[in-house]
C-alpha cells in the first residue's frame, strides 16, 4: 500500500518508475494481479501485461494504453486503471462481478523504446525505435504493423513517415508480442487499445468500407459508451467506424482484432481539450482517466453479458 | 533533448474535400518536416499541425494562399513542454 500509495497518479512518470510502480501493485494485491512477461521491445526492453485474474482461465478482456508513445496521457491512464481494477475488486459490485467471469489483461506501456524516448530525447516521437534497412528514418509506426488490411493506402511505404508501416506485418516486436500472446490465449472477448487524442471511439473498420458483421451492436454499445464517458465531466466523444468518422487507416490492431475472431474491438482516443494535443497538462490525467473508467466499465459490464 | 523552441501548433479548418487535398500536399512536402498531429480527413474535422519556426510563415503562407482558414492552437511548444518538465520535477521532489 505504501508503494503504490504514495505514487503520484496526477504527474507523468518515466519508464522505469511505472516498471516500479508495476512491482509494487504485484506485492499489494498478489493474489489478483500477476505480470506476465510477453515479449521483448527492439531495445531489448521487457514488454509487460498485468494479469487481474480470480484464478481459472477465464475468457479475458484486452487492453493496451500507449502504443504511440507520445500520447502520455493515454500511459498514464493506463497505471491509474491498473490501481483502479485491483483496489475495487471486492468493493465496487459491478468490477467485481465482471473479475468474477472474466480477467482483465493490461499492458500499460505497449511501445517501451518509443515511451522511453519521448522522456530522453525527443517529446513528439511516435513510432517504435527500430532501425530501417536502407533508410536514415527509424521507427514503424505500430498502430499500421497490424495484419489486417496491412499496407494499404491508409498507411505510408515510406519510413521518415509517421505512419510508415514497415517492412512485412508484425515486423515490430511490440506488434507480434501482442499478436502471439493473443493468438496463444485463444479466448479474448475484447480488444481495448487506447490513443489520444481528438475524443474518439473507433470500431472496424480502419482499411474497408465494408461494414463488420456485428456493425449495429458495435455502433450501439459506442453510443452507450460514449454516454457513460460524458456523463462525469461532459467530454464529447463521436464514435463510428474508423474509416467513416476519421480516415482510411490500413493494419491497425483493432481490425487485426476483429479479423480474429475478437468481436468487442475499439479504439479510443482520450481527451485533449482542443487546446493542449500530446501536452496534456497532468492535472487532467485523474479527470481523464475517471471518465475512461465509466466508459471501460460500460463495455466490460457488456461483454460479461454477452458471451460468445 | 531535442527542442520546440518558436514551434507552434495550427488548427486548419479544411471547407471542402478540395482544401483538404491541399493540406495532404502540405503532408507531402517532407521537406518542411512538419508534424500532423491530428491529420486531414473530413471537412468538419480540425486537421492540427505542429510547424517548426524555421518554417512557419512559408506555411502560414500556404494556407492563407489557399484560403485555409487556421488559429493558432499552441503558441510555442517548447514552453508548454517546459511547463510540463517543471511539473514531472516538482512531483518527483515531492
Amino acid at each position: 500500500e505504501r508503494i503504490t500509495g504514495s505514487f503520484s497518479y496526477s504527474t507523468y512518470h518515466t519508464i522505469e518508475e511505472i516498471y516500479s510502480w508495476i512491482d509494487g501493485l504485484l506485492l499489494e494485491y498478489p493474489k489478483l494481479v500477476s505480470r506476465i512477461d510477453i515479449g521483448q521491445s527492439y531495445e531489448g526492453r521487457p514488454i509487460y501485461a498485468l494479469k487481474f485474474s480470480t484464478g481459472g482461465n477465464k475468457p479475458a478482456i484486452w487492453i493496451d494504453t500507449g502504443i504511440h508513445s507520445r500520447e502520455w496521457i493515454t500511459q498514464a491512464t493506463g497505471v491509474w486503471t491498473a490501481k483502479k481494477i485491483a483496489s475495487s475488486y471486492g468493493v465496487d459490485s459491478s468490477l467485481t462481478d465482471i473479475l468474477d467471469n472474466l480477467d482483465i489483461i493490461l499492458e500499460i506501456v505497449t511501445n517501451p523504446d518509443g515511451y522511453a524516448y519521448t522522456h530522453s530525447t525527443n517529446r513528439m516521437w511516435r513510432k517504435t525505435r527500430s532501425i530501417n534497412a536502407g533508410s536514415t528514418c527509424v521507427g514503424v509506426d505500430p498502430n499500421r504493423n497490424w495484419n489486417a488490411g496491412f499496407g494499404g493506402p491508409g498507411s505510408s511505404s515510406n519510413p521518415c513517415s509517421e505512419t510508415y508501416h514497415g517492412a512485412h506485418p508484425h515486423s515490430e516486436p511490440e506488434v507480434y508480442s501482442v499478436v502471439d500472446f493473443i493468438l496463444a490465449h485463444g479466448n479474448v472477448k475484447a480488444m481495448l487499445s487506447i490513443h489520444s487524442y481528438s475524443q474518439m471511439l473507433l470500431f472496424p473498420y480502419g482499411y474497408t468500407n465494408d461494414l463488420a458483421p456485428d456493425h449495429e451492436e458495435l455502433t450501439e454499445l459506442a453510443k452507450q459508451t460514449a454516454n457513460a464517458l460524458a456523463s462525469l465531466h461532459g467530454t464529447q466523444y463521436t464514435y463510428g467506424t474508423t474509416i467513416a468518422t476519421i480516415y482510411r487507416a490500413d493494419g491497425t490492431a483493432t481490425d487485426w482484432a476483429y479479423n480474429n475472431g475478437i468481436k468487442y474491438s475499439y479504439t479510443f482516443e482520450l481527451r485533449d481539450t482542443g487546446r493542449y494535443g500530446f501536452i496534456l497538462p497532468a492535472e487532467q490525467i485523474i479527470p481523464t482517466a475517471e471518465e475512461t473508467w465509466l466508459a471501460l466499465m460500460t463495455v466490460m459490464e457488456h461483454v460479461k453479458n454477452h458471451p460468445y | 533533448q531535442k527542442t520546440f523552441v518558436g514551434d507552434q501548433v495550427l488548427r486548419a479548418h479544411a471547407k471542402d474535400n478540395a482544401q483538404l487535398d491541399v493540406l495532404r500536399e502540405l503532408e507531402a512536402m517532407k521537406h518542411l518536416q512538419v508534424d500532423f498531429w491530428r491529420g486531414p480527413s473530413r471537412p468538419n474535422l480540425p486537421v492540427d499541425i505542429r510547424v517548426p519556426n524555421a518554417v512557419l510563415q512559408q506555411v502560414k503562407v500556404f494556407l492563407e494562399s489557399n484560403s485555409i482558414d487556421y488559429s493558432i492552437m499552441i503558441e510555442d511548444v517548447q514552453e508548454l513542454l517546459d511547463q510540463e518538465h517543471q511539473d514531472i520535477q516538482s512531483a518527483t521532489l515531492r
